[in-house]
């Protein structure tokens, strides 16, 4: 299904920005990306946010997308290659 | 902890300061940047040197929104910093937003210069963001800590890479190696070229389709056809000759594209554009043509390497040495968050030749090889690059 319209653009930003949806996502807009895509980059988001994976924009997600932060990309995405993770 | 794909293949490391905050007194900003740095080099064998004339491995700087690299900052809040992974040119370069507040030991307002130092110079020596929200390499801000000792978490990490002493060492150091990074300057510009002639030694200036024709410009000359196979069959024209109005000390055009709604031909050269409907300049278009800051371009870009329409959601993207911008929809003006880096563009060389799309594919070129671009996957296609002379029938 493609994305709803009522998607903040300001989330899709931010998970680009930070490595959570991929770099062709990122450039080819919303409408490259499935709702399923951005459920599970909203978890993995949630996840190294430390907060619950509810896999939506709750409250504490839009609020962690607030807080001030490194702009490094976090390392979520396959994209990258050659990442490890013990 | 999260490895990054890259580290120094040495331990004495470089870091200069190429200016400073004016929240604080510089004398304090050394001092702190020397103690973000001696977090590491305490559960390690690195050792950081101060430089002050010369390049160094890890350059710092204090900067604004656009800076000279594919990732602006977005101004107060939000992203306070960021670095490079190790590497050559910018690799552990770290950059500190200017508009943010900074300060030392703050409790509340502020942002605390040490801790964002020394988090960044984890990722200028190899570390990735931790999801540890304890750990110093926790992508999001914590806040000033008095008496910061490096965790667990982040030792054990920068062990892993460099080897480590200290209550922690679980590592022995790997093998060192006396070869030091390429730490030339780092141009914005290709190398001049002399004016080849012959488009089988590839080196073009631009190529674009033009009125479903492809033509390529190397110095004062271009080729056309219908059929690439068959371009070099005729001989070349000069573009001055061709394309009326154009001044003569345009030497070469960088980059050109047909605009793909009102069909008006872009013409890049230096730093200025000109615009033609056919082969007269638009009506009102200046002869010296107008300077691609009114694009939205910064100004420091002494030329566009390439301009292409990509196929994939038919906007135009200009190319500059390592950086890349998108025009809004709507108009010509570029959109915000840009420039990006172009590793977005995976394996796409740097800086390219020209970039254009032919048959509903996006192609780029550097000396005589050709990069077909795989729009799905983000990355140049299986078996790309392949020589200009295929397809230009050589």
């Amino acid at each position: 299904l493609p994305v709803s319209d009522n998607l903040e653009a300001d989330a899709l930003k931010f998970l680009g920005r930070f490595g959570y949806i991929s770099s062709a996502q990122a450039e080819q807009g919303a409408q490259s990306l499935m709702s399923v895509d951005l459920s599970e980059a909203i978890k993995k988001l949630q996840r190294m946010g430390g907060i619950t994976q509810t896999g939506v924009l709750d409250i504490r997600t839009r609020e962690l997308m607030q807080k001030p932060r490194c702009g490094v990309k976090d390392p979520v995405g396959e994209e990258e290659g050659g990442r490890k993770k013990r | 902890y999260v490895l990054a794909p890259s580290k120094w293949d040495h331990t004495d490391l470089t870091y200069r300061i190429e200016n400073y905050t004016p929240d604080l007194p510089w004398h304090e900003v050394r001092r702190v940047i020397a103690d973000a740095f001696k977090v590491w080099s305490d559960v390690t064998d690195l050792t950081f040197t101060e430089v002050m004339n010369t390049k160094a491995d890890i350059m710092i700087k204090f900067a604004s929104k656009y800076h000279k690299d594919g990732y602006p900052f977005d101004g107060k809040g939000l992203i306070l910093a960021h670095a490079f992974f190790p590497g050559k040119d910018k690799g552990g370069d770290t950059h500190f937003d200017e508009d943010e507040k900074w300060t030392i030991n703050s409790n509340g307002e502020g942002v605390d210069l040490f801790m964002v130092a020394a988090h960044e110079f984890g990722h200028a020596l190899g570390l990735s963001h931790s999801n540890e929200p304890k750990a110093l390499m926790y992508p999001w801000y914590q806040g000033y800590i008095p008496d910061f000792q490096l965790p667990y978490d982040d030792t054990l990490g920068i062990q892993v890479i460099y080897g480590g002493k200290g209550p922690y060492v679980t590592f022995r150091p790997p093998a060192r190696t006396t070869r030091r990074p390429n730490t030339g300057g780092y141009s914005t510009l290709a190398p001049p070229r002399k004016a080849p002639i012959d488009p089988c030694k590839g080196n073009f200036d631009a190529i674009a389709v033009i009125r479903s024709e492809v033509f390529i410009f190397i110095g004062k000359y271009f080729w056309r056809s219908r059929e690439p196979k068959t371009i070099l069959s005729s001989e070349p024209s000069t573009i001055h000759d061709f394309w009326y109005g154009l001044p003569d000390n345009v030497e070469s055009i960088d980059a050109a594209f047909e605009h793909p709604t009102n069909r008006r031909i872009y013409f890049f050269s230096g730093n200025r554009y000109w615009i033609y409907d056919g082969n007269s300049l638009s009506n009102g278009h200046p002869r010296s043509g107008k300077p691609i800051t009114d694009f939205g371009i910064p100004q420091d870009i002494e030329k566009i390497d390439a301009v292409f329409v990509w196929g994939f959601n038919k906007r135009i993207y200009l190319i500059s040495n390592d950086m890349y911008w998108k025009f809004k929809e709507s108009d010509e003006y570029i959109e915000p968050d840009y420039p990006r880096d172009m590793s977005i563009w995976k394996n796409v060389p740097i800086p390219v030749d020209t970039a254009f799309k032919f048959q509903d594919n996006t192609y780029f070129l550097k000396g005589k090889e050709m990069y077909k671009f795989y729009d799905m996957k983000m990355r140049v296609a299986l078996n790309w690059p392949k020589s200009i002379e295929d397809f230009l029938g050589c």
